[in-house]
């Protein structure tokens, strides 16, 4: 794209041309070249890889958390609870698989709570992760209340002396009413169950998801509230632009992401590795 | 949504009296930043204003009551024609079994799809096999088995350990001497950039010379479509697409992204997680999504 090239508005226009197609958005796309314009002039940029490194540098600095980690922490006294959501298919179920396994490396007790009652196999899919991580998992019958599961789960974990328990939530599109008010209710069942919020509440985005991204962060965020938000499938050739107007418009930190199916395919959330990746 | 924008644009535009081509270039703007929020692709919406911009520099747009409307119906019509195919019934060989099989990314909606063909041929009267040949996704043979029983169809696996080629052909063997006259072959989710995950579909298309292989797509995906798209076609003979969740929000781009890049006809549109909710394709709806 750069390699030795002078600035020029052909650059500008290939630069917003690659966000774009990253599905940062056309409008984001052209208020952050519009800002790198700004930039550029003001630092009297005239190499093109000079304007790349500056552009990765504003990109990075719009991901960046506030708090320094951005790993899950967790609470004052366990259990700590983590509630996993987000539209059909993005990935939830195998990243729970592959949060479990971290936490375990670092010596947590893990328990998952298997609240997806009502896809074909879903607790069963939950049961093998819990086994590859040698997580302890609580399930109910297919078509039970996945709040009596949130429930049990957490009652468990007190008796079992767990520190974390990962709730497993059906996938569900943030149009259906109904299956968000389901949402609403396994959360409201955790508070009280602990006392407390639960510690994280992480959707899970699919890293092909284009615009819609911003619907799903935006209704998801107004029936749990959102702490934090992984991209999952970043393997593949999309670019998961879509976190920039996320973080922008919501400021929903991102913790980690996904590269892959297997249970060590998980990294926590680098924005400089992001944006180095945004360019290439 | 976009009428009301080009309404906008042209309100402010037609205060000096007649349109000139720069006044069609700032509707044409109006025009591909709907079409990029929608998720259409970036290139694919470049040839799109290209091709409309013709029309919409034309007398129509230039002597009418509200220019802002007759640029909205150029679009939607070049939408809806774009969108539009040929061919949107389902491949039936001239001898028993027919073959069909389902690929697409991880996640996409194929082992739902399949249930959802399998539940429209069984009410018809048809005999559908369900096969599972996902040999690596934790419990996804055991998802399609319940699915199978959930539709009331015949269900055929072999466990997790043998080659998907393998199973497709046992399986149509299978459906052949029990005079089932449709095999459903699902297969796992693969990402188009990985070759052993490509050549392996290849070799199921290669074992079983399928007379009709879907594309399963999910409609909320980006600019990525077209990478998708372009990648599987070129990897094994798709002669369809199924586009999945369209009963969410997404504006639904992906579907012109994928119909300008490879011509393949959009066959069906999954519209729910509950097997009844499959819908023939209607590029009418999608244009009037697309647009806003
Ligand atoms: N390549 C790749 N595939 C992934 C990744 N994460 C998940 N997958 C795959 O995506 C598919 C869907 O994953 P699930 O974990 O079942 O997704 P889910 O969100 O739980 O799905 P539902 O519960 O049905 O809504 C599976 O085939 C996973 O193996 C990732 O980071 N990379
Ligand atoms: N709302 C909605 N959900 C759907 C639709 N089609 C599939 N799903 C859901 O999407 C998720 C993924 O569906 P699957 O059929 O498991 O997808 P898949 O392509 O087989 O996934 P892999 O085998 O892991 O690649 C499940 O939660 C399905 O219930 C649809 O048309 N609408
Ligand atoms: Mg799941
Ligand atoms: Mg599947």
């Amino acid at each position: 794209l750069t390699g030795g090239r002078q600035v020029d508005e052909g650059l500008f226009d290939e630069l917003e041309e690659l966000l774009i197609e990253a599905d940062v958005g056309p409008g984001l796309a052209a208020e952050l070249v519009a800002e790198l314009r700004r930039e550029a002039e003001s630092q009297h940029i005239t190499d093109a890889d000079a304007l790349r490194d500056l552009m990765r540098s504003q990109v990075a600095t719009l991901l960046r958390a506030e708090t320094g980690t951005p790993e899950i922490v967790p609470g004052p006294t366990p259990p700590s609870v983590l509630l996993v959501v987000g539209v059909n298919g993005t990935g939830k179920t195998t990243t729970i698989g592959k949060l479990a396994h971290l936490l375990r490396k670092q010596g947590r007790r893990v328990l998952l709570a298997a609240a997806d009652t009502f896809r074909a196999a879903a607790i069963d899919q939950l049961q093998i992760w819990a086994e590859r991580a040698r997580a302890d998992i609580v399930r109910h019958q297919e078509g039970s209340d996945p709040g009596a599961v949130a429930f049990d789960a957490i009652e468990a974990a007190k008796a079992r002396g767990a520190d974390w328990v990962i709730i497993d939530t059906a996938g569900r599109l943030h149009t259906k009413s109904g299956l968000m008010r389901e949402l609403e209710k396994v959360q409201r069942v955790c508070r009280r169950a602990t006392g407390r919020d639960p510690e994280e509440v992480l959707l899970v985005l699919d890293a092909t998801t284009g615009q819609n991204a911003l619907r799903q962060a935006e209704v998801f965020g107004e029936a749990v509230g959102l702490t934090g938000v992984v991209v999952a499938k970043l393997d593949g050739t999309a670019k998961g632009g879509i976190v920039l107007g996320i973080k922008k418009r919501f400021g929903i930190p991102i913790r980690y992401v996904g590269t892959g199916e297997g249970i060590d395919d998980l990294a926590p959330f680098s924005p400089e590795e992001f944006a180095h990746a945004l360019f290439e | 949504g976009l009428s009301e924008k080009l309404s906008a644009t042209f309100k402010k535009l037609r205060s000096r009296g007649r349109l000139t081509e720069a006044d069609i270039s700032a509707a044409l703007r109006e025009v591909r930043m709907a079409l990029l929020e929608a998720d259409v692709s970036f290139q694919v919406v470049k040839d799109f204003t290209n091709a409309i911009k013709e029309q919409a520099l034309g007398e129509e747009v230039a002597k009418a009551l509200s220019p802002g409307q007759q640029v909205v119906k150029i679009v939607h019509t070049e939408l809806v024609r774009l969108l539009g195919s040929d061919a949107t019934g389902l491949a039936t060989a001239e001898t028993p079994p027919t073959i069909i099989l389902l690929a697409g990314l991880q996640g996409s909606g194929k082992t739902t799809m399949a249930g959802k063909l399998a539940r429209m041929m069984a009410k018809r009267g048809g005999t559908p096999l369900l096969v599972a040949t996902d040999t690596r996704r934790p419990a996804a043979i055991r998802q399609l088995e319940v699915v199978a029983e959930q539709v009331g169809v015949p269900f055929f696996q072999m466990g997790d350990q043998l080659e998907p080629a393998r199973i497709a052909a046992a399986a149509v063997s299978h459906a052949r001497s029990h005079n089932l006259d449709t095999v459903i072959i699902d297969t796992a989710g693969r990402l188009h950039t990985d070759a052993e995950m490509m050549d392996e579909i290849r070799a199921v298309h290669q074992a079983v010379s399928p007379h009709e292989t879907l594309l399963v797509l999910d409609s909320l995906t980006g600019q990525d479509a077209v990478n998708v798209a372009t990648e599987f076609c070129g990897t094994v003979d798709v002669d369809g697409v199924v586009l999945t969740k369209l009963d969410g929000d997404a504006r639904g781009g992906a579907a012109l992204s994928l119909r300008a890049v490879t011509g393949k006809p959009i066959k069906f549109a999954g519209v729910g997680e509950k097997f009844d909710a499959l819908e023939t394709f209607h590029p009418e709806r999608i244009a009037s999504r697309i647009l806003g």
